[in-house]
């Protein structure tokens, strides 16, 4: 049971450190508390931008925040693919810099599995292939205006 | 095996029935504050027993009922399927000589899905539904599909379990919840991976 | 002692009514749920955009709570002011047009008290008097880059 | 009275001393991710007491203390006054004679503020400070000052009180909490109102 775990630790941990270097410019790792006994310890994350000493996790801005939980549902994502993701404005923290990274890495990842992403953020919805317009009328029902298709860049 | 569509009908800010068809790769959804961005997220979540009533910002479940019709019940549809290929599903429904009303509703569900104007949507290999009825006095009935026949809660779940799609999975991130996994415990954090191990 | 709380109560509901229908173009008011014995009671508020039924507070969407949450910020503001407020991100849910919205509403508010908000919103900056720019170098460092003066609009 | 110029001194992401002017009105703070805007917000909260180390994101005090630098302290200082006003706050000044060397550190920081190079700065009438000094084995020490004495957080608030500055008059409004009073319970909501009546 322990090597299970420890299977999917690694290899989830692997796609972390790669995933958080391409998003955040800077090293990331997971750490185990309790490497000897896995399972009667916790998961921290190790987070280092580049130029920057280990952050404390609580002490991060909330983009930094955002980027490095983002990277753990990325790596997450690629050690179990799963049919569609749905995320729901997950870019608010972000500032422009950091909302075109994200971007791309959704659309890297979209070539695998499907992504609906809610957003309001300008690089997000110029990175999707296709954007569905959702509107209400002075009525209050939800009104679903149409897919603006995108050209393939 | 992707999302080919989603129908909404009369559940929340949808009055009445909306269809939502989806492609593969990366799709957006945007629009004005209040809108119902969000509550196209909480559909599928509500459809595939994803979430619980608070979760979709919901007192108790008979509030997810669109509040503008007198209608009073609310059915969500996904209909999961591959890009490209062609399924033949048919074989999975049952005849309709055996099916109660609502289940017959949701066999014209699978039907419409299959025979709709969307080509794509002919290929759905499993679909799911569910609805909301508000009985008034005597409470309330939550019912769940699968291919158009009444399943139960588990019978879901472990069939979209197969496809990697459950709570555990981080398969949804809802507004505001982006950063949940950093204020989380060591603790918790490390159970994520004790589920998928 | 109740009747300082009714008395407070009253005019916070007045600010909070004006105020919510600027903001939102719909109506809302405070309401205790408890009139007669205040102080047993709690206080709800109930909001109700045009054209919608009255929203449940719950069931509203991201930006719909931040404009009301607002809203009754901005009422205690205008009951008891102070010499300075300070708002981190408050805009990070809104839509364009309602971040507009609410900068005009902080610049309003900001002709009596003084109004320090960190922004990464286009109008919430446009709307400002200045712009105090904090930026790091690779070292970690923060460094205050100054004060980008607008022209009084 | 409002805000007239805030000094941060080695506290969390500032290494070494930084003052910042403030003017009346309406006045963004902006700049990438993670470069130190709320941490300008946290340096108000720390010098006023207006907060906990965890509201700050720390876990312990010694926490904010800039970890770049080998100096094992941090001082913030707030100076309110009117603008367009001349103060006359020396009268408010203790004589160097009786000052400890952290009283002489506070009492420059007043003098600083009034002495330097922006003019509103001489109008201070209101000029709080807090030093947070980490003594490796024997703890820390957090001391705050009022108009360059040694003063308790009693003090402190109480005469910030009687300006509507305190926890209970909702002057801060942090990253992520915009939505808070719509999550409390109906009866934490009435007690903001409680406070102030
Ligand atoms: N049962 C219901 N009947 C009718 N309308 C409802 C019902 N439940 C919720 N709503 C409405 O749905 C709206 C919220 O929709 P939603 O959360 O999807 O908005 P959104 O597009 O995500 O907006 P935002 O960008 O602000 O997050 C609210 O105005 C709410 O009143
Ligand atoms: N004691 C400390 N010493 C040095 N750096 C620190 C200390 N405490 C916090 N920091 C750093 O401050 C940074 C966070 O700054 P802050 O929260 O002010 O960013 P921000 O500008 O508000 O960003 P965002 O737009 O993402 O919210 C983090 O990178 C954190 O590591
Ligand atoms: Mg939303
Ligand atoms: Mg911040």
């Amino acid at each position: 049971k322990r090597d299970h775990f420890n299977k999917a630790f690694e290899a989830i941990d692997e796609h972390f450190r790669g995933i958080f270097a391409e998003l955040s410019d800077g090293e990331g790792q997971l750490l185990l508390t309790n490497p000897l006994d896995p399972l009667s310890g916790g998961l921290t994350i190790q987070a280092k931008p580049r130029g920057k000493k280990t952050l404390r996790l609580e002490s991060m801005s909330g983009g930094e925040k955002s980027l490095t939980a983002l990277a753990f549902v990325f790596a997450f994502q690629r050690y179990l693919p799963a049919p569609f993701y749905a995320f729901d404005e997950v870019d608010m923290f972000l500032d422009g810099v950091n909302a075109e990274k994200l971007a791309a890495m959704v659309r890297k990842q979209a070539d695998n599995t499907q992504f609906i992403v809610v957003s309001l953020r300008k690089p997000m919805i110029e990175s999707s292939e296709r954007t569905i317009g959702v509107t209400q009328k002075q009525d209050g029902i939800t009104k679903v205006t149409g897919v603006l298709l995108k050209h393939a860049s | 095996m992707h999302i080919l569509q989603i129908e909404i009908d009369n559940f929340k800010s949808f009055s009445g029935k909306t269809v939502i068809p989806f492609e593969e790769g990366f799709t957006t959804i945007s629009g004005p504050n209040g809108s119902g961005k969000s509550n196209i997220i909480d559909a599928i979540l509500f459809c595939l027993g994803l979430s619980t009533s608070r979760t979709m910002r919901a007192e108790k479940l008979t509030d997810l009922i669109n509040n503008r019709s007198r209608r009073r019940e609310a059915l969500v549809t996904v209909a999961f399927g591959d890009f490209g290929v062609e399924a033949a599903p048919k074989g999975d429904l049952p005849d309709d000589a055996d099916l109660g009303d609502d289940e017959q509703a949701a066999q014209d569900a699978v039907k419409m899905v299959q025979s709709g104007p969307q080509p794509n949507t002919r290929k759905a290999k499993l679909v799911i539904s569910r609805r909301i009825k508000d009985n008034g006095q005597s409470g309330y009935t939550s019912t769940y599909y699968l291919n158009g026949r009444t399943a139960t809660l588990t019978q879901v779940h472990d069939r979209l379990a197969q496809s990697n799609i459950s709570p555990g999975c981080y398969n949804v991130l809802m507004q505001g919840d982006v950063t949940g996994i950093i204020n989380m415990s060591p603790m918790e954090r490390r159970k994520i991976i004790d589920e998928v191990a």
